[in-house]
């Protein structure tokens, strides 16, 4: 006769992976995974309770308005979606996370902030791009700066970083000029990712693993 | 500092846009 036991069934979420296999590819311990996981469950489910983030609840957690939406969270969410399927999955959104863990080098930062600036995915930084970015941010901002001296601040960027002179920041470019300028990166480091469960006690779990 | 005096990198890095601090505050 067969035996069966279920002293706990686990229903994860689609997409899931093992706390262990994320910890070991990433800055993070398991227990931090595991609080990651208790935070994705949060994120997954507030508006559309498929366990995956769709835009509109990335949106929700970031501005708190399900509608808002900004250049810059497109673009991470898109940078999220290591798939490209739309949604972020439990291990997209570890990885991902990671970037900006305190202990990632710093490398691994200025290669996602490449990726992040290059808007329309042509291996390089153009002007137009730059010139975007930042409208965009002034438009955020409620700043305003006359077309002029969004110009000369942009035409001031490239002459420091387009070492080359063709008009685009190419990769190793942007290095250069990201070790040159680290406060380029300051945006790619959340200190408290160092010790979630921590900084962020209601997502403590009763891990299992000892880190 | 005047946003004039700053690249244009530093500008978006201090974006609020980029805040993905949020996620966490739940």
């Amino acid at each position: 006769m067969g035996c069966f036991t279920s002293k706990h069934v686990i229903k994860h979420t689609p997409g899931y992976e093992e706390p262990t296999v994320l910890a070991s590819e990433t800055s993070f311990t398991v227990s931090e995974v595991e609080a990651l996981y208790e935070l994705f469950k949060k994120l997954s489910s507030s508006i559309i309770k498929d366990g995956l983030i769709h835009k509109e609840e990335f949106q929700l957690a970031l501005f708190r308005n399900r509608n808002k939406r900004n250049l810059f969270a497109d673009r991470i969410f898109d940078l999220f979606d290591l798939k490209r399927n739309g949604v972020i999955e439990f291990g997209e959104f570890v990885r991902s996370l990671s970037i900006f863990h305190p202990n990632t080098p710093e490398a691994d930062k200025i290669a996602f902030a490449f990726k992040l600036y290059d808007l329309r995915h042509t291996g390089y930084i153009e002007r137009e791009e730059l010139k975007e970015m930042v409208l965009a941010i002034l438009n955020e901002s409620d700043l305003f700066l006359s077309n002029e001296f969004v110009e000369i601040i942009v035409d001031k960027t490239f002459t420091q970083a387009d070492l080359k002179g063709d008009g685009k920041i190419n990769p190793d470019e942007w290095e250069e000029f990201a070790k040159k300028n680290p406060s380029l990166l300051k945006n790619m480091t959340l200190p408290y990712l160092k010790d979630i469960t921590m900084a962020f006690p209601s997502f403590v779990v009763n891990s299992e693993v000892d880190d | 500092e005047q946003p004039t005096s700053m690249n244009a990198f530093e500008l978006i890095s201090m974006s609020q846009g980029l805040n993905l601090g949020n996620l966490f505050d739940h």
